[in-house]
């Protein structure tokens, strides 16, 4: 799926996912 | 808290023991935002209650290029908001528990 990753220079990890569609339609 | 347009949750069930704890930011309304947002989905990432301040994890997000410099000040205040709710709720549960 599309999951990525991106680690910034200070260290800190980002883990990039779809937001869940039962998120979305909390609101 | 104010509907900044950026949502800020849980990216897991918090024990209340660690300091360290794994959230989870998704743009729910980029009208909100200033500048242009390109749409990633959501990112998870840690974040140290006790180290930690929201302005630099926001920091961090705009040089990774998830957002344009002038949403800094609205990312940090989304995080805080969650972050000053999480610590509540451990307070709240200490104080119960005794």
């Amino acid at each position: 799926s599309s999951i990525s990753q991106v680690v910034h220079s200070a260290g800190r990890r980002f883990i990039v996912s779809p937001v869940p569609e039962s998120r979305l339609q909390e609101k | 808290a104010e509907d900044t347009g950026v949502r800020v949750e849980l990216a897991e069930e918090d024990d209340c023991k660690k300091s360290s704890i794994a959230l989870k930011l998704w743009v729910e309304d980029p009208k909100k935002l200033k500048g242009k947002y390109k749409d990633n989905g959501a990112i998870e990432f840690s974040y140290d209650l006790e180290k930690e301040v929201p302005e630099d994890v926001a920091q961090e997000m705009v040089e990774s290029g998830f957002f344009h410099e002038s949403d800094t000040k609205t990312v940090a205040k989304s995080i805080r908001d969650r972050v000053a709710l999480i610590k509540w709720r451990r307070e709240r549960n200490w104080s119960v528990k005794g």
